[in-house]
């Protein structure tokens, strides 16, 4: 564990939670993308079947369960909870998100490390994790004004991807033999999907405004 | 050298 890997499992565990905390307390799960959050329910549980086959240390197991929990409670609220389910912007968020989970699971058939069942999984959800930010990004893009919740919940993902990557030149400069192709260019094609947000993001915070993004 | 040495990543 270096501090890069920490501080990003941090922002991540923040945007998640922020998330959750705002759709628990304020009963809304307006601007938020149901088909991102579903993605990641898919991501999270394809990636840590291993909670079954390996341990690594309790932090792990447990941040793995955590995100496993929050994940599949988000997506029960805004689709059973009574309140929750009548602000979602049901009409907006129109991604076809099956047509990312497909390909990624094509290309997790034919580019991965080791052709067994957890290998093949685990490939995928990092696939599907890099393009799982889409249907929100869109949704961002069409209600175009963002309450301050959401724009947060996106920038600590954004700040978690950042912490990634530099988590990785840490370990590659301080590991022997550390070297994954497929982690990394998974997750910097990720990062890249981060970019515009930002730039409109720094804008806004830069100006003191409200955060819009262009039509 | 532990060659899933990711896979202790989250």
């Amino acid at each position: 564990m270096n501090i890069f890997r920490l501080a990003g499992d941090m922002t991540h565990l923040a945007s998640v939670l922020v998330l959750l905390l705002k759709i628990h307390t304020i009963k809304s799960c307006a601007g938020v993308s149901l088909k991102t959050q579903e993605l990641y329910a898919i991501v999270f549980a394809t990636r840590y079947l291993d909670i079954f086959t390996s341990f690594y240390s309790i932090y792990n197991t447990l941040m793995k369960l955590i995100f496993l929990g929050s994940s599949f409670s988000i997506v029960w609220y805004m689709r059973y909870h009574k309140t929750v389910r009548r602000t979602y912007d049901r009409e907006q968020d129109t991604f076809r998100h099956w047509f990312l989970v497909l390909p990624c699971l094509l290309l997790a058939l034919l580019i991965h490390e080791k052709f067994t069942f957890l290998e093949v999984l685990w490939t995928f959800s990092l696939y599907l994790e890099a393009v799982a930010i889409l249907p929100q990004l869109v949704l961002l893009q069409r209600t175009r004004n963002i309450d301050n919740l959401t724009g947060q919940y996106v920038f600590l993902l954004g700040g978690y991807r950042g912490f990634y990557i530099l988590n990785w030149i840490y370990r590659y400069l301080t590991e022997p033999h550390f070297v994954h192709w497929i982690t990394w260019i998974a997750g910097l094609v990720q990062t890249l999907l981060y970019a515009d947000f930002f730039y409109y993001y720094f804008q806004s915070w830069k100006n003191n405004k409200k955060l819009q993004l262009p039509a | 050298p532990n060659d899933h040495s990711t896979k202790d990543e989250l």
